[in-house]
């Protein structure tokens, strides 16, 4: 048996419109840790790791471990029919091969189940071993968001670079060129808006734009994003999910040939 | 733009 409920169901849908265009299917793992998902772009050049731990939600009854198989626009379909004030629920019976979202709107007036068929995925999970990083950056997720978007209209990929002077994007194509450079920026009114660069030795990286693009969906869940670089591992772009846990995604880098 | 990596070749299966 299966039970979470989550007051800030908007929480929800944002996770799953930060995913979908990624992975088309997964399998959602529940244990007495949270809920979680691994899964891969269909080329397998991208990763995402999802926690939400089971302190965020207001109830969270799992009663042994259990591995749900689904189809994330479907997923994202049935979401997208509750409110964003919405309590959501997600239910499932052992052996089951449904998964139930139930809708709440704030004041109780309106209660909605959505029955949901799962499926069975093959999915490798992967062993992502703790790192030092060479450099992490941590900026406005809305500014990193804004940088990927106007480079991807010049260019296909993007270096990302980080030295003494800050963090460099920088991208190349058939009508020019473009580099943007953020410094550090602790001097501002909130938090929030810092640029935070922490640098153990240079590292300099070449990254597909297209998938940077479609990790920034993820902004409407963090004020601020987190890039941690080292030049032998994939690239890590982290949004925070306040008080519940992240939306991790791995990207792996275009190497010399 | 070099040649694109995949994840496995960095993580390995557990």
């Amino acid at each position: 048996m299966l039970e979470l409920r989550l007051v800030q169901g908007s929480l929800l849908k944002k996770v799953l419109e930060a995913i979908r265009e990624l992975v088309t299917d997964a399998n959602f793992d529940c244990s007495a840790t949270g809920f979680s998902l691994q899964a891969m772009d269909s080329s397998h050049v991208a990763l995402v790791a999802l926690l939400l731990r089971s302190e965020g939600f207001e109830h969270y009854r799992c009663d042994r471990n259990l591995s749900m198989g689904m189809n994330l626009n479907n997923v994202s379909k049935m979401l997208r029919c509750a409110g964003n004030n919405d309590i959501i629920t997600v239910k499932a019976d052992d052996g089951s091969d449904t998964v139930t979202f139930m809708f709440e709107s704030p004041n109780q007036d309106k209660i909605a189940d959505f029955e949901m068929k799962l499926m069975d995925i093959d999915s490798e999970h992967l062993g992502i071993p703790d790192a030092e990083y060479q450099a992490i950056v941590r900026m406005p997720s809305s500014e990193f968001a804004r940088i990927c978007k106007d480079l991807s209209s010049i260019g296909d990929t993007v270096i990302i670079s980080v030295t003494k002077e800050g963090v460099k994007f920088s991208t190349a194509g058939d009508i020019g060129t473009a580099n943007i450079v953020c410094r550090q920026n602790k001097t501002v009114d909130k938090p929030e808006e810092a640029t935070i660069i922490e640098m153990q030795e240079p590292v300099s990286l070449t990254f597909a734009l297209r998938y940077m693009n479609s990790f920034t969906k993820a902004t409407p869940l963090s004020e601020t994003v987190t890039i941690s670089l080292s030049s032998d591992l994939p690239v890590v772009v982290e949004y925070k999910i306040a008080e519940m846990g992240y939306i991790r995604f791995y990207l792996a880098p275009k190497i010399e040939e | 733009g070099g040649k694109q990596s995949t994840i496995t070749n960095f993580f390995r299966k557990v």
